[in-house]
């Protein structure tokens, strides 16, 4: 009498519903060749770990990727290496879940320039996310308002000044020069125009 | 026709999704005009057109190039329900019933296909839908939905991603294996997801947990049905090997997880699975750092932690049945008729086949008599908050009295799952160990077993040799009550007939 | 009698020491090591 099992919409499928029903309640004491052989596919069609990588529908024009050779997979494989972790480690960072992943660690190895390429152009990205996180290991704080990333310089005076060391603060032009330049004298940090990473 | 008009419509969908980014006006514009043009304003429409979309979704990878993208249409589908349960407004509709429905769709077509005896089925474009669409639920629920502008939708998306997540995992529940075995490694997959298990484990209030003890247990039981001694199917083996892994990072990243689920979880896990069983039951809190259980001058006793008394996730008592005002009566009470009835009904009606090293069947329901001594050892430690210490380290206390009676009354097949129930609970440093450590030490140096004495310390050996001659790990307190019994002046373990006959035993024994 | 983990939880990530025990659910390719070849995309946030 329930509706569902009156609406076509939902015939056959509810059908064999019902029978996955019956299995449960009283399982095949030993497993029968279908049974087997339903699973034996299962296990040959068993879902790997590309399947269940995060789904892309539309890509960014400037991270399409280079020409390569034909020989070349057109998927980037981000091969699994189980390599231990130096633990030692200052930043906080350097022990997340992103650093035992094969672009958190290539990533360390990218210099600025790189980085910021990265930061700047694949907007919304995971690795635009990395960039950020690798940036933030290396002292660089972004600022929200103006969306340049700065880096504290200290310097240690010799012994003997007024002041032990001397602060000067960088940030990195990536509308103009590309280049990183040093803030003016009016510059004044405010922790809440940074973003919190 | 209203269903070619359906796929129609879908097939836009996927193409404007590989066109413009799923953030730009003209995605919501779509879903606005589907909603407008009554394409899905109805719950009829609603199931016809999430029919088509599937379907779709399916066909397309079944007859894509292998090499090519074969999800596209998958992973349009999913961002779509995610659209729709971000995007509109529920009035008439809650967005769980929302989503209910269109699961409960995909179940049908699901079940279609696979139940179809032509052997097409493939798991992976199902799997990619469900993986995909947790996925995209993660990205559009960070930082608790901050992406979304309206603060209202912020704070109802909030309370409603713990049910979110609890149907994807009655949906799960409802795929298990044992149901549709076709499935079964898919959904192994999907369980143990990174974006599904870790979430489940960490819910606010744990409120993820009982539904992922469910999908265990499904897992569990599937094992058990088809682990025969003499046969396991290849298959089998393969999934226990995943399911191993799985335990494995479990242990490593939610210990706490296993510690307080102990008890359902080894309800349903094979005997045969010795080293699983280790695995959960070796579970330690996190930052508890363990003293060396081989330490000669380690007492159980002055461990400061064994003070302190483990979280039980699911209580026992609820499995007690009708013997609950029977055990609860004896430990304020002690009595033989209590006994008497207690010892009778943990019998079943009728025998069943289980898969057990030296055993064939179980008369006896395990499960309740699990619960028994588990309610009983959590019944101890509240005892002892409330009271002292010596009313329940007290071989003459009721709640001594009734483990031990149980085994003076038991067949050799009770005693046997009584004291497996005990040595379950010998675990890392904590109040129901230390007690439990008590017990054992006590039933096995007893004088009170008359003729039982020698079968009883046999029990008792085998049970905790068993768990210490597979790979590791070991429990912490196995390993000291073990160490105790063999370090015991009070009885030579080395001259026990059932160790002095066999002479691998006696090896074992001696090395140790 | 099971296996030595040894092998299996260095295919899982899983450190011995339990010092900087990192989580590892979270970049978990598959239950199986066959199937877990490549890496997954982790869960990661970027503010607008």
């Amino acid at each position: 009498e329930y509706s569902a099992l009156q609406n076509p919409l939902f015939q056959p499928g509810l059908d064999y519903w019902l029978e996955t029903k019956r299995t449960l309640l009283q399982p095949h004491e030993t497993m029968p060749a279908e049974m087997a052989s339903q699973l034996e596919s299962s296990l040959l069609n068993c879902p790997d770990s590309l399947d269940a990588d995060t789904p892309k529908l539309y890509y960014n024009s400037l991270s399409l990727p280079h020409p390569t050779s034909i020989f070349f997979p057109n998927e980037t494989i981000r091969l699994v290496s189980n390599d231990p972790v130096d633990l030692a480690k200052n930043h906080q960072k350097q022990n997340d879940i992103y650093s035992r992943t094969s672009m958190g660690r290539i990533m360390s190895r990218f210099d600025l320039d790189t980085l910021f390429f990265i930061f700047y152009h694949y907007q919304g990205t995971y690795e635009q996310f990395l960039a950020a996180r690798e940036l933030t290991i290396r002292g660089w704080q972004f600022n929200k308002i103006n969306r340049c990333w700065f880096y504290k310089e200290v310097e240690k005076l010799p012994p003997g000044m007024e002041q032990s060391e001397e602060i000067s603060w960088r940030y990195f032009d990536y509308q103009k020069s590309w280049l990183a330049r040093r803030c003016g004298a009016e510059f004044v940090y405010r922790e809440e125009e940074f973003e919190r990473i | 026709t209203n269903q070619e008009k359906m796929f129609l419509v879908f097939t836009e969908w996927v193409k404007l999704l590989q066109r413009v980014p799923e953030n730009d006006i003209k995605v919501t514009v779509f879903i606005r005009q589907m909603m407008d043009k009554g394409v899905i304003n109805s719950t009829d429409n609603m199931i016809q057109f999430t029919k088509a979309a599937i379907e779709l979704s399916v066909g397309s990878f079944k007859e894509s190039d292998p090499t090519s993208e074969v999800f596209i249409a998958t992973d349009a589908f999913s961002k779509l329900i995610v659209k729709l349960l971000v995007l509109q407004d529920f009035t008439a509709l809650s967005r769980s019933e929302y989503l209910r429905l269109m699961i409960s769709v995909i179940t049908m077509v699901f079940s279609e296909d696979q139940g179809m005896a032509d052997n097409s089925f493939n798991e992976r474009p199902y799997f990619r839908l469900i993986s995909s669409l947790l996925c995209q639920w993660e990205d559009v629920s960070g930082h608790n939905f901050i992406k979304i502008q309206d603060q209202q939708f912020r704070n109802e998306l909030i309370e409603f991603t713990p049910e979110f997540y609890n149907i994807i995992a009655s949906f799960l529940h409802a795929f298990q294996p044992i149901a549709y075995p076709g499935f079964s490694f898919a959904w192994i997959t999907l369980i143990s997801h990174r974006m599904f298990l870790p979430k489940m484990l960490s819910l606010p209030g744990k409120v993820g947990w009982s539904k992922l003890i469910l999908l265990f247990t499904d897992l569990l039981k599937f094992m058990a049905q088809y682990t025969k001694k003499n046969d396991v199917p290849d298959a089998v083996s393969v999934v226990y090997k995943g399911a191993l892994r799985v335990f494995l990072a479990v242990a490593n990243d939610a210990p706490e997880f296993l510690v307080e689920n102990h008890y359902e979880l080894l309800n349903n896990l094979p005997h045969v699975y010795m080293q699983l069983r280790n695995v959960i039951l070796s579970a330690i809190p996190k930052r508890m750092v363990l003293p060396n259980p081989y330490d000669p001058q380690l007492s159980i006793g002055d461990v400061e932690s064994c003070q302190h008394v483990p979280n039980v996730f699911y209580d026992p008592v609820q499995d007690l049945k009708n013997l609950k005002k029977p055990v609860d009566n004896y430990l304020r009470i002690p009595s033989a008729s209590l006994l008497r009835v207690i010892s009778t009904g943990i019998f079943k009606a009728d025998q069943q086949k289980d898969s057990g090293i030296g055993y064939d069947s179980v008369s006896v329901d395990t499960k309740l008599i699990n619960a028994i001594v588990l309610h009983v050892g959590i019944e101890a430690a509240l005892e002892k908050d409330k009271t002292t210490a010596t009313a329940i380290f007290n071989t003459k206390s009721s709640y001594y009295a009734l483990l031990a009676s149980m085994l003076s009354e038991g067949t050799t097949e009770v005693r046997f799952h009584v004291v497996q129930a005990i040595v379950n609970q010998l675990r890392y440093p904590n109040a129901h160990t230390l007690w439990f450590n008590y017990v054992l030490k006590n039933l096995f140096l007893s004088e009170e077993w008359g003729p039982s004495f020698a079968e009883i310390q046999e029990i008792i050996i085998r049970t905790l040799l068993e768990r210490v001659v597979t790979n590791k790990p070991h429990c912490w307190g196995i390993i000291v009550t073990f160490t105790e019994l063999l370090k015991s002046s009070e009885c030579s373990i080395m001259t026990l007939p059932f160790v002095k006959d066999v002479p691998e035993v006696e090896h074992i024994i001696k090395h140790l | 009698l099971g296996i030595d983990l040894t092998s299996v939880l260095h295919s899982l990530g899983i450190q011995g020491n339990q010092q900087g025990r990192q989580r590892v659910l979270d970049t978990f390719q598959s239950p199986w090591v066959e199937t877990s070849r490549s890496e997954v995309e982790p869960r990661f946030f970027v503010p607008e």
